[in-house]
């Protein structure tokens, strides 16, 4: 089987200024993914390493950049599965950690559930030697921006992130 | 939201997707995104998908599991992802995208949102898009 890996950065109202982003953003986390297969890795490890790409690059809603909840907080939430044996891990309500898929990978690895959440899943992420960061270091400028414009102008305001382009909502 | 798909040498398929939901959501708000077979989905037998796109709708709609449903009863990647996204957005009015592999390493993708960023790598080659068509 030749190895093969796509990546995708997000649905929406994406506006132009945010276009080469992403691009680059994909481009990027599609070799590190594929630098993984190429190098014997399996196919988990592949998918984790892209998403980890795009965690941490601010032209993504996750990680560092994630849009903020209604008191101006990071919440994050992922999920990953391996296809031979369709054993899953998944965290939500994640506040203070870089990499919530690398945390749900630990989820499916290393314990007999599928879904951890809230300080449960802090917990398990600490016990497992996950660094915390202050919940601000996860905040971009562009997602502050993003939650001022949905509270000052209301509801069909919303986006993935940023100002509201022409076009669905995603 | 982003997310990922791969096959490996050995024919494994693992699938990832991490968010920060939505903009001004509520607190203590789930989205799809950790919600296995609405944000995530994979089965070596027939493939993997990620999704992206209003939470509320695909969790309700369950995509990336109608996708495989729709993929093990023959539809190939790309058609099976189109009709499940604009069956979603059909039914619920909202907007959504997916990523798809096949077992045999078919890829598809489709958006009914007005943009979404995608990458792929096949045979050493890069292919990326954001725009329809």
């Amino acid at each position: 089987m030749k190895p093969i890996i796509i990546v995708h950065g997000g649905a929406g109202d994406i506006s132009e200024s945010r276009i080469q982003g992403k691009f680059d953003g994909v481009k990027v986390a599609v070799r590190a993914g594929y630098e993984k297969l190429m190098n014997g890795g399996s196919a988990l490890d592949s998918v984790e390493a892209a998403v980890v790409s795009m965690e941490l690059d601010e032209n993504f809603n996750a990680g560092y950049g994630s849009v903020l909840n209604l008191n101006g907080e990071v919440e994050m939430e992922a999920s990953i599965m391996w296809g031979q044996d369709l054993i899953s891990g998944a965290v939500t309500l994640i506040k203070e950690f870089q990499h919530p898929i690398s945390i749900a990978r630990k989820v499916l690895t290393d314990t007999p559930h599928s879904f951890l959440g809230g300080n449960g899943a802090k917990l398990f992420a600490l016990e497992k030697g996950f660094q915390q960061v202050p919940p601000e270091s996860l905040i971009s400028e562009s997602a502050k921006e993003a939650l001022n414009d949905f509270l000052n102008k209301g509801d069909d305001q919303r986006t993935e992130i940023g100002r509201k382009d022409e076009g669905g909502v995603g | 939201t982003v997310g990922a798909v791969a096959i490996d040498a050995d024919g494994h398929i693992a699938v990832a997707t991490s968010t920060g939901g939505i903009n001004g959501k509520m607190v203590g708000r789930i989205g799809d995104t950790p919600l296995i077979g609405g944000g995530t989905y994979a089965d070596d037998n027939v493939g993997g998908i990620s999704t992206t796109g209003h939470g509320e709708s695909i969790l309700k709609y369950c995509l990336a599991h109608t996708i495989i449903k729709l993929m093990e009863g023959g539809l190939d990647a790309d058609t099976a992802t189109r009709q499940a996204v604009n069956g979603m957005t059909a039914r619920l009015n909202n907007t959504a995208g997916a990523i798809t592999l096949s077992k045999n390493g078919d890829v598809g993708i489709h958006f009914s949102s007005k943009r979404m960023a995608w990458a792929y790598v096949k045979n050493d080659k890069v292919y990326y898009g954001i725009e329809h068509d």
